[in-house]
């Protein structure tokens, strides 16, 4: 038997609206220390590694490793179904083709149940090391959106490059091209508005915007990201969900023929 | 500059 409530149900909405334009199909990975799910995109260049650990959930219960498949358009299109404020219930029997999710509104008035098939998903496993980057910046995720979309304007790759004077995005194009640096922030307010930029060595990658852009639907689901960069690496794009999981974006750079 | 290895090249498929 699986059973997992999320109290927060918008939680799920963002993170499945975050990730539909990436991937069609999903495994969820339960087991008893909580969900993990990854996916790579059609293309192989991108992957997106969710994690969720079993304390975000109350109650969580996972009797035995289960992988349940899923088609991301029919967990969609059921996920829309709930209000923001309700929780959701996921359950799975064992030896059973079904999964199922149960929306409970705040005060429990309301109750809706909701079955999708499951899937026989063939997914890739990737090991992804541990890894000691060369910069670790951590900004607002809604200006790295506004960077990434900014930058779209005016071509299709942007580069980045750290170094200790901060960290500089630039595009380039037959329009033009623009460069946008961003400085550690000394005092802010609020730690959210905060721009940290950890750094052990230069580094300067080139990377698709289109995936980016696709990232940065994940903003909703937190208020900073984190990029972590290494030379001739995939990039790992970091967004927190509480304090509880996380759902990290990882995707090949661009390189010289 | 239009080149992206897939992500296999990088990560090991355990």
């Amino acid at each position: 038997m699986f059973e997992a409530r999320l109290i927060q149900g918008s939680v799920l909405k963002k993170m499945i609206d975050a990730i539909k334009d990436i991937v069609t199909d999903i495994n969820l990975d339960c087991s008893s220390t909580g969900i993990s799910v990854q996916a790579m995109d059609s293309g192989h260049v991108c992957l997106v590694l969710i994690e969720l650990g079993s304390d975000g959930f109350e109650p969580y219960r996972c009797d035995r490793n289960i992988t349940l498949g899923l088609g991301l358009k029919a967990l969609s299109v059921v996920v829309r179904c709930a209000n923001n404020d309700d929780s959701i219930t996921i359950k799975a029997q064992e030896g059973t083709d079904n999964i199922n999710f149960v929306f409970e509104s705040p005060n429990g008035e309301k109750t809706s149940q909701f079955e999708i098939k499951l899937m026989d998903i063939d997914s890739e496993h990737l090991g992804i090391p541990d890894t000691e980057y060369d910069s670790v910046v951590k900004m607002p995720s809604h200006e790295f959106q506004r960077i990434c979309r900014d930058m779209s304007q005016l071509g299709d790759s942007i580069v980045v490059a750290c170094t200790k004077d901060g960290i500089q995005f630039s595009a380039s194009g037959d329009m033009g091209s623009g460069k946008i640096n961003l400085r550690q922030s000394s005092l802010v307010d609020k730690e959210e508005d905060q721009i940290n930029i950890e750094l052990n060595d230069p580094v300067h990658l080139t990377f698709a915007l289109r995936y980016l852009n696709y990232f940065t639907k994940a903003t909703p689901l937190s208020p900073t990201v984190t990029l972590s960069l290494k030379a001739e690496s995939p990039l790992c794009v970091t967004y927190p969900i509480g304090d509880f999981g996380s759902m990290k974006f990882f995707l090949a750079p661009k390189i010289d023929d | 500059k239009n080149l992206q290895k897939p992500l296999l090249l990088y990560y090991d498929d355990p």
